[in-house]
């Protein structure tokens, strides 16, 4: 899983 | 998605809206005692503007992407009418907080301790940073004017209040679905203890009716 797709929060 | 999340995020709308709706109805920044930090709303701009960077190539979900476009719009639009419209109303003397440590502190450390050495992601851990110490020159604006008006500290509470439930969701998102983001949650704790002195005159002199004054 990339570093990009986990930032899911705002 | 989960409640705390949610209505944190919520928060954080109304106190936008807290503000928005102060700086109308005022038609200035600086009531008597109750000013705003342009310092502190120029780095939430540019806390969304680098933290947002994957907008239009990471698409989450129709509520993610609105909130992000909002924050954007909101934050700039804020900035806009400080510098602009209600210029004559801003008074940069009492906002004397060196905001250039604290932006090259994040970036410093953006740049050591970050998940991957790109662009993106640096300026990512830069907004992560910068959103935890962000609210320090409208802190030490209100420590150095000694009072606010009430609708100000409404807007702190919310603020602080979004913080807060962050912190309850990342517990509940850790055991859920065992989340880890050990930048964030230090820099979000570091962010939500800022906001423990406020919170502590909140409780004990506004909701009971008088004036927010320090001792």
């Amino acid at each position: 899983e990339s570093a990009e797709a986990k930032h899911d929060e705002l | 998605m989960n409640l705390f999340r949610l209505v944190a995020d919520l928060m954080h709308l109304v106190s936008i809206f807290i503000l928005l709706l102060k700086m109308q109805k005022t038609r200035s920044v600086a009531g008597r005692c109750s000013r705003i930090s342009f310092k502190t709303q120029a780095l939430y701009a540019t806390v969304f503007l680098t933290r947002y960077t994957d907008l239009f190539a990471n698409f989450q979900s129709l509520y993610n992407t609105t909130m992000k476009v909002f924050f954007i719009a909101s934050s700039l639009y804020i900035v806009f009418l400080m510098k602009f419209k209600f210029k004559a109303t801003n008074d940069p003397r009492l906002d004397t907080f060196k905001a250039q440590y604290v932006v090259g502190g994040a970036a410093a450390l953006a740049l050591i301790v970050n998940y991957a050495f790109t662009v993106q992601e640096v300026l990512w851990t830069f907004s992560i940073y910068l959103e935890a110490v962000a609210i320090l020159p409208q802190l030490f604006m209100l420590t150095k004017t000694g009072e606010a008006e009430v609708i100000t500290t409404h807007y702190l509470f919310a603020l602080g209040t979004y913080r807060g439930l962050y912190l309850v969701n990342w517990i509940y998102r850790y055991w859920t679905e065992y989340y880890v983001d050990w930048i964030v949650w230090i820099a979000g704790a570091v962010q939500t203890g800022l906001y423990c002195d406020f919170f502590y005159i909140y409780f004990t002199k506004v909701l009971k009716g008088a004036k927010f004054e320090l001792p």
